[in-house]
């Protein structure tokens, strides 16, 4: 199982909607202070199912719809649509391309969906839950995070090491 | 299970010792289970020694040195239970050109196996990209995609 | 004193305001005191505005934009009353290369009237710098002072 | 007031004396990872009165005495030495140079000497209390402390500018 596509639009500075392609091997995102770098980490994490608008960096969800900008006012929705190939084995789903997408309005709507059939949040949990995919400290290390894990309690260390075996 | 735990265990235990001595050039690194009574209290429990230094309080390293460790135990992980994709960022942040070189080279070994995508200000870890996308604010202020050249890349942070 | 801190607290802001300006090369930066019964419960609040973008709750900065905040507040505070010298250790980290370029501009303006003593690994900062202090490990893993030439540093860190 | 030299023995690293004459300006002290860099922040920080062996990354205070290395053997204590000039008219002593200094023994023994004269930790943090020297937050950042002011509750912001005023 890979990634394969990641879309964003209307999520925080993507105001224009961005398609990223990915293929195997290591991926390089560069680009000045502030341009949208961890934007993209924190597109990745939200539509695989993060539910605490804090480890977004936002007071309330809502936080993660474009505001607007000097050149673009706000929008009213953001979504984010993440592509995976080779997913037949891997997940229950029979299919070997999988797109989840993730929309919240701001009245504060919510929609999920899985190969764009509308589903439940506790869908898309439940399809990556063993595969430790969005997990922050496994396969996911925000910025700063990257020694979390010394300062982590010995106990919560041994359960990095559980949910792997 | 208590077995498939134990065995984990000794595989990350084995992954970090060797992983850590590439990114140092050197030295020591071990994992080792704390006692408690009850399972759950049991504490992992990490002891290092950087080459030609003594064994010491992990709380005395230096800032690029905890990244280092850290980083060892972090692919230890992957390598152990891979993940299908890693989005790392900006965990060189704080290594030295040396540091850095060696862990762009440690890049390049888990690329085989993981679909890594790495947020960078680094030279050292673009270099061992496959990939390059570049981010920026466009005249609206809104965040878009430029196509990226590493030689220009390397212009603009002024290498 | 009420009015001692009123002065204060007034050159700070202006002092910040500027700093600000000056290092995100356009933007607006506010402090105001947030209303309470007693006078301890007073918060120092901040809100800023980057250039070309809405003003924003402070959490949704980048790692950059919050080092280059904090350390227009820092200066505020050293501006209006100076130390003899301050030590500061590596807080130029997440600057890009542009944002280190103002920030070693701002260092020479305040060179004047304050001693800076810089850890960094940037050579931005380092050009900024009067003098240029090496330390490495030695071979009995002692640290020692050596020269350094700025264009060996250059060197070193690949630039 | 200026800073005009900086002496460590026995302090972390510093398994060797190493002096640091200082001018007027900006100085810029860089290294690999782990050289020493932040050790000498340390002994700054350390010989202006810090208390607290963890804001030096240590457990105990001894952890500060050069702990040995491959090359030589551990010793039996810390020695940093502060000189400050143009003092006459900001520190209540009547000297021009000052010259603080801090001494630890293994056995926690300390020692502590303003220009040569022993004293007691109290009379340095005394000499020091209204010059902002030491403080963190304001003359001194530590390694990755730079965001710290922005971490901090309205009120503790509030208080560095009382302390400024
Ligand atoms: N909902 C939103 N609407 C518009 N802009 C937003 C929104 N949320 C965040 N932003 C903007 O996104 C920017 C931060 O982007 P991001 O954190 O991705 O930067 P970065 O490229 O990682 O930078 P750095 O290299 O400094 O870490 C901020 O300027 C912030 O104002
Ligand atoms: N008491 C001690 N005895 C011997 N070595 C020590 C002692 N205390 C700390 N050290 C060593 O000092 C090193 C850390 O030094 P320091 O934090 O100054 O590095 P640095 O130059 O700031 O590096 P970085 O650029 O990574 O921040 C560690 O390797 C640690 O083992
Ligand atoms: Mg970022
Ligand atoms: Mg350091």
């Amino acid at each position: 199982m890979f990634l394969k596509r990641l879309e964003l639009h209307g999520f925080k500075s993507f105001g224009k909607k961005v398609q990223l392609e990915f293929e195997r091997g290591v991926t390089a995102i560069v680009g000045p202070n502030g341009s949208g770098k961890s934007n993209i980490a924190d597109g990745v994490r939200w539509v695989l199912g993060e539910q605490s608008a804090r480890s977004l960096r936002g007071n309330t969800m809502q936080d993660v719809i474009f505001a607007g900008s000097d050149g673009k006012g706000p929008l009213g929705m953001a979504e984010v649509s993440l592509t995976l190939g080779g997913c037949e084995k891997k997940l229950d789903l029979g299919f070997d391309e999988v797109t989840v997408t993730r929309r919240l309005y701001r009245s504060g709507e919510s929609q999920y969906l899985i190969n764009k059939t509308q589903c439940r949040l506790k869908d898309i949990l439940d399809l990556f839950r063993d595969t430790g995919l969005g997990r922050e400290g496994y396969s996911l290390v925000g910025q700063g995070q990257i020694d979390a894990i010394l300062q982590a309690r010995p106990e919560e260390r041994r359960l990095i090491i559980e949910e792997a075996a | 299970s208590k077995t498939k735990f134990s065995e984990t265990f000794r595989e990350v235990q084995r992954e970090f010792q060797s992983i850590f001595v590439k990114l140092f050039g050197g030295g020591a690194a071990k994992l080792h289970l704390s006692e408690a009574e009850k399972a759950e209290e049991a504490g992992l429990e990490i002891s290092i020694r950087l080459p030609g230094k003594r064994m010491q309080n992990m709380n005395l390293l230096s800032g690029g040195e905890r990244a280092l460790t850290a980083i060892s135990l972090q692919f230890a992980l992957l390598r152990v239970k891979p993940s299908p994709f890693c989005v790392l960022d900006e965990i060189d942040a704080t290594l030295d050109e040396g540091n850095l070189g060696r862990f762009a080279k440690l890049l390049s070994e888990f690329a085989q196996d993981t679909q890594l995508i790495m947020i960078t200000h680094r030279l050292g870890s673009m270099e061992a990209a496959d990939i390059l996308y570049g981010v920026t604010m466009n005249r609206e202020n809104i965040s878009q995609l430029v196509a990226v050249q590493l030689e220009a890349a390397a212009a603009v942070l002024g290498e």
